[in-house]
């Protein structure tokens, strides 16, 4: 439906927000090393049925999702390394795998691989934007294009929202995901605080700077 | 049952 469609090119805008900034600014200063690194483990653990993905709409995404997000590590790791500054990426990552790993073993939806890692990654998706929020909090201000990418990545989650309320009234058949449901809540939770910054400040055309 | 056959959502 139109708004899972909408959140998925959302979230495909958001990576080539991203990868323009880098290319066009030659710097991937600002944005969390941290933060990609936990994206390319989302995908990897997500997509584990990449080979037997039946819809080629899906097979799509995921494979642009790995290939991009592979490329960004690429330019950030090797092509821009020099404009990188650990020093001011320091969320302890170890906090959020460990979160999403005790949830994906307590209440997977079955004991296999592919369950287990499959909500090993929508937990750890959902928080998986805080080392890049935390590092925003750090430098007090972001250039533009690096609050778009962010703004876009929160959307597409925010509108597959709506997208479960409109499967859920209009499929029948459809179960609730509450794995999924739940992770993308607190997803969208943890970016409402930057949507009102960016609302407020970059709507109107001025620099994204927190108050 | 939660739904569980492979999951249709990226």
């Amino acid at each position: 439906n139109i708004f899972r469609v909408l959140g998925d090119f959302s979230h495909l805008a958001s990576i080539f927000i991203l990868l323009h900034k880098i290319q066009q600014l030659k710097s991937c200063s600002g944005i969390s090393f941290k933060s990609q690194v936990l994206y390319m483990l989302v995908y990897i653990t997500r997509y584990l049925d990449l080979p037997w993905t039946s819809s080629p709409y899906n097979f799509i995404f995921k494979v642009l999702f790995i290939s991009s997000e592979l490329y960004i590590i690429y330019l950030m790791a090797r092509a821009y390394k020099p404009t990188n500054d650990p020093n001011l990426d320091t969320f302890h990552v170890e906090f959020l795998l460990g979160f999403a790993g005790l949830l994906a073993l307590l209440f997977p939806y079955k004991y296999t691989i592919l369950e287990v890692f499959w909500a090993f990654s929508i937990w750890l998706e959902s928080v998986a934007i805080l080392p890049q929020l935390f590092m925003l909090q750090r430098t007090g201000e972001a250039e533009a294009m690096t609050a778009h990418y962010i703004a876009a990545l929160g959307m597409y989650r925010a509108l597959y929202i709506p997208n479960w309320i409109y499967r859920y009234f209009s499929e029948p058949t459809h179960k609730v995901d509450t794995i999924a449901v739940t992770a993308g809540i607190l997803q969208t939770i943890l970016y409402s605080d930057f949507f009102w910054i960016y609302y407020t400040k970059v709507m109107r055309g001025e620099k994204f700077k927190l108050p | 049952k939660e739904k569980v056959q492979g999951h249709d959502e990226l």
